[in-house]
């Protein structure tokens, strides 16, 4: 029954504790330091993952800015000279991204993944959204290699 | 590093394309 297995239970515990009163003591510190240093340890990591949430969050609020306002000048531009003032600014040393205009989305092979790159993405939608009032805009991030450029035929690593 | 890609569909087929290279 349930009264003599908990009897058996108590009586191997009683077993396997040390037997003198000083045992007991440094077997009860042991636990009791362990369990300081694991709660610690816990608390600690949680601590520093959030300061590095916030300070790419941060990073990437400070891009999606400087983004947004490159954005912003090319759309404010008629749109016959788009392509002059990107190839003025080429000429010059260029803008702090590489821009350029096409007929369509080209496509980008999506990588990474997890809770820093979804913060990224998550604050340069609201931060375009929210400085160009506009709801389609897409955020990827591309390998280099694979990176499509102009059009969806020419990579990056080919020019 | 991997490169960010942001695109905005300005127009109808005109898409302004930008990356951190």
């Amino acid at each position: 029954t349930a009264d003599t297995r908990w009897r058996r239970l108590r009586r191997r515990l009683a077993r396997s504790l040390p037997g003198t009163l000083r045992g007991r003591f440094v077997l009860i510190m042991v636990v009791g330091v362990l369990a300081a240093q694991l709660a610690s340890y816990v608390i600690w990591t949680s601590q520093v993952r959030d300061s590095r949430l916030a300070q790419l969050e941060e990073l990437s609020s400070n891009v999606a800015f400087s983004v947004a306002s490159t954005m912003r000048f090319f759309r404010s531009l008629p749109r016959e000279y788009r392509h002059i003032v990107l190839d003025q600014l080429r000429d010059m040393g260029g803008p702090r991204f590489f821009v350029s205009v096409n007929e369509k989305r080209l496509d980008v092979a999506d990588i990474g993944e997890g809770p820093e790159k979804a913060r990224v993405v998550e604050t340069f939608r609201r931060i375009l959204t929210e400085q160009l009032d506009i709801d389609a805009v897409s955020v990827e991030f591309s390998r280099p290699e694979t990176l499509r450029v102009f059009n969806n035929e020419v990579l990056l690593k080919d020019l | 590093p991997p490169i960010l890609v942001v695109q905005l569909e300005l127009e109808p087929a005109t898409w302004l394309y930008l990356a951190t290279i």
